[in-house]
């Protein structure tokens, strides 16, 4: 079963803060269960799926997406792009029903999204401490996860300063090794040339004393 | 002894590759492997 | 100032819950605030520095090490490894105060680690709604904490993956340098030793065409 409890003001009693709990399984759009308090008294209702279909219907919406819609103002998942109203009037004797609904603003026009009645309940102590107990959790899981990811960010950064050093190291060793081929390459090419000065001297003086052998012979 | 010296001198520069016959990346390595501590 | 909320069952109805709120400023041993609550009523009290030192000192413990014992108790610090107790026993009329207790439990006993007498409040539905709303705004903030740091690993991966990938091509690349100089090498050398070979022939064919005068003249 998934949750989410949100913080709300009524917009025709402004000062009074009441939580809000919304409760389904899976899918919004399959129905969900409602749980609204101001931290003494605590209502319950629930909306089915066919109330769902029959109030898209109404407005001549797409399901999906007065689903989405409900989600937003309902879960607070729209950001703060679009403003949305709650309100909230009293009924039955000694206030054991309520009346809540919730509209979305455009610009100069509201329209209504939904309502429901929602119940007193005889015993708000438990719903209110299962609320508080509900956030607990949520803070404990919250924590948990935050410490992982904590974990998780120092190991990356770990990771990252080791391989940004090899990297350094291998770039460094290239440029090393190429060097180091050069000045190698270099040594044993002169040897090379060294060797074909040597030659080309030797051929030279051996041509140039038969030259010479020769000119002393025709000479003679 | 002084004439298989004087038979490598001909044959081979002092870095242990032959004057005459066609190098390889193998040989080559193997020649550049002796050579630390050059100038 | 800070805050933190955690569920007990105090050992004398261990089927009840209760909320502990304390309230510190900077550090736990200048004193603090308890709130306790059931969802339907709440009470609150105060433990002030000396109140702190005094319990220490009957206890015969340094002042920090009880301090330290106090955020095991109190904050749930400790983790699983230590165990403690809470205890409330109703006085007053009507149950106006309230004496909360805590116990640190050893292997075969129990030494209590402080106690104090708490003052029923009046709107407790003030209190609850304070601490509801404290509960969501821990949630809120762990959650965006967590989205950051989600988002900041991902950044960490994303980088790690970059740097990663150009270490495999430095690698790459240096063994492509290698290869490619050995060749150019190879091809400069092998031009030099071809070159060798033909002066070596050249002088090897003058030599011998001296010599062969030489001999065809001292024959004649």
């Amino acid at each position: 079963m998934e949750k989410k409890v949100v913080r709300i003001c009524p917009v025709s009693d402004p000062g009074t803060t009441y939580f809000l709990q919304i409760a389904w399984e899976k899918d919004l759009g399959a129905g969900f269960d409602v749980v609204l308090s101001d931290g003494r008294s605590a209502w319950t209702g629930k909306v089915p799926e066919e109330d769902i279909s029959k109030e898209a219907a109404d407005m001549e919406m797409e399901r999906e997406k007065y689903i989405g819609e409900l989600k937003k103002v309902l879960l607070f998942e729209g950001g703060l792009a679009d403003k949305y109203n709650f309100d909230i009037s009293k009924g039955g004797v000694d206030g054991e029903c309520l009346n809540f609904s919730y509209e979305k603003n455009l610009k100069d026009v509201s329209f209504r999204l939904g309502s429901l009645m929602l119940q007193k309940v005889s015993g708000p102590a438990e719903v209110i401490s299962e609320l508080i107990s509900y956030c607990l959790d949520c803070i404990k899981g919250l924590y948990s996860k935050n410490e992982h990811l904590q974990k998780e960010n120092e190991r990356l950064q770990s990771d990252l300063d080791d391989v940004q050093e090899q990297l350094q190291k291998c770039v460094e060793a290239k440029e090393e090794l190429e060097m180091e081929l050069y000045k190698r390459f270099i040594l044993v090419l002169n040897e090379k040339k060294a060797k074909i000065r040597s030659l080309q001297k030797s051929l030279k003086e051996v041509e140039e004393a038969v030259l010479k052998t020769t000119q002393a012979r025709h000479e003679k | 002894s002084p004439e298989t010296k004087q038979h490598f001198a001909c044959e081979y520069d002092c870095y242990g590759d032959s004057y005459t016959g066609d190098t390889d990346i193998a040989k080559l390595k193997e020649v550049f492997s002796r050579m630390n501590n050059f100038q």
